[in-house]
């Protein structure tokens, strides 16, 4: 268990959920009015609930404990949700 | 299925491996891709051959970082393999990150999960929010040797290229020139499994009800993907619905029809002395709850209770079995009676009175 959340690591955690939402759900950073690590909230929320749905995880909106552990699973380079290229 | 459901056009697809990991025996590799094609080959009509050179329909290849198709690789973790969808050129082909410790078990990532993974995506599957599927999107682990695919993996392939083809029946059904229709001449094993009887030659097995003549024809593999062909004695213990499968000095056990871990284990664990190098045949009697295993021209008496090879064996086959021997190829228990099979000819044999009561030539066949 980490002792403390430090404001560093949750930065890391939001860049980290950024790519990976990039990557797998077709989140796009370009466009949304953002200097970075302020993303359009309801944009990274709906993502991240398209995402906790997929995965059969409880639909949060948010970027907590079980969601980011998923994301930091090993996993397949196929985007789940995106046109493949 | 992928976003505008490509498929193979073909059913026969190649494949090749251009290059491999070296955390891994290159034999190794070309196993567990064997293997993973054949999980898919055993649900649907494809066909896959593997080719040396030239390009293949599905090109299979380690590499690290970026490797040339804009979808770079991201070091040990996180992403660990991807994989295009049909299609000409880059379709098809599957990319495994060689920054992951790659192992044929349960260390590291198992190349052999990962592949079956790939290939379905190579195949035209996308990703299942089933957690039970292998096409669900994160790697974990599961016992190769007891690896199905999940319904949900059946549905979707099957919903792209339909189920395996059915072995055609022969035009003219009389004809022993057919080779879709050949009598066995002599069955490798056989063992009731429920209400059924299952005779097992090289790779495949048949089952029939006792009382009918009439039997269904399938693939080892596409039953039991763990189990090798040609297994050489086979039985059942009912109470148990436990049913045990030999080959050389190896045996399986399933168990409600699921492959059960830790196996196959060495046939020394059950007592055979080191000699023994393979099992002829193998009966369970449930009326004593001890297994009869026939090697050469003698056999052993197991109790299972006990799980004890009993004292005072091996004895010759044709001093206790009279009528019976020296050999035999198979043997089951139906109804206080055991069935032998010496070549073509079965014997039915009385267990409480100890005698032949029928000697008959079956009729077992393959592909009818």
């Amino acid at each position: 268990v980490p002792l403390t959340n430090s404001t560093g690591s949750e930065e890391n955690d939001v860049l980290f959920a950024e790519r990976y939402l990039e990557t797998f759900y077709g989140f796009v950073m370009d466009g949304v009015p953002v200097t970075k690590m302020k993303v359009s909230p309801n944009l990274m929320k709906n993502k991240l609930q398209e995402m906790q749905q997929f995965l059969g995880l409880k639909v949060t909106g948010r970027l907590d404990a079980s969601t980011l552990d998923m994301m930091h699973m090993p996993r397949c380079g196929v985007p789940d949700v995106h046109e493949f290229r | 299925t992928l976003a505008g459901r490509p498929v193979w056009r073909k059913r026969f697809l190649t494949y090749r491996i251009n290059s491999y990991t070296p955390d891994m025996k290159p034999a190794d590799v070309d196993y567990a891709i064997q293997k993973a094609f054949q999980v898919w080959s055993d649900v649907t009509p494809l066909k896959f051959r593997k080719i040396h050179s030239g390009e293949a329909d599905i090109m299979i290849g380690f590499a690290s970082g970026a490797h040339g198709d804009f979808n770079p690789f991201d070091g040990r973790g996180g992403i660990i393999a991807h994989a295009f969808g049909p299609g000409p050129g880059i379709g098809g082909d599957t990319h495994f990150d060689e920054a992951e410790t790659w192992t044929a078990n349960y260390r590291g990532t198992n190349l052999f999960l990962v592949a079956v993974h790939e290939l379905g995506h190579s195949l035209g599957l996308g990703h299942s929010s089933d957690p039970k599927a292998i096409m669900f999107p994160t790697y974990s682990y599961v016992d190769p040797n007891t690896f199905r695919l999940s319904s949900d993996d059946v549905r979707g392939i099957q919903s792209l290229y339909g189920g395996p083809e059915r072995r055609q029946p022969p035009s003219h059904p009389d004809s022993t020139e057919s080779a879709t229709c050949n009598p066995i001449l002599s069955l490798d094993a056989a063992t009731t499994v429920g209400n059924k009887i299952i005779f097992f030659k090289d790779r495949y097995f048949g089952w029939r009800n006792p009382e009918s003549p009439k039997s269904n024809i399938s693939l080892i593999s596409s039953f039991w993907p763990n189990l090798p062909s040609g297994i050489q004695a086979a039985y059942e213990i009912g109470d148990r619905n436990q049913v045990f499968f030999f080959k050389d000095d190896k045996y399986w056990v399933i168990s409600n029809l699921r492959p059960q871990r830790l196996y196959p284990k060495n046939v020394r664990s059950l007592g055979f002395p080191n000699f023994v190098e393979k099992i002829d045949a193998a009966v369970f009697n449930p009326l004593l709850y001890k297994t009869y295993f026939f090697v050469g021209s003698q056999y052993w008496r197991y109790d299972e209770r006990r799980q004890l090879m009993d004292p005072g064996y091996p004895k010759f086959i044709t001093k206790a079995f009279p009528g019976i021997g020296p050999k035999i190829d198979a043997v089951y228990y139906n109804n206080r009676h055991y069935y032998f099979f010496q070549g073509s000819v079965v014997s039915e044999y009385d267990v409480l009175s100890h005698r032949v009561t029928k000697r008959l030539k079956h009729d077992i066949k393959l592909g009818c």
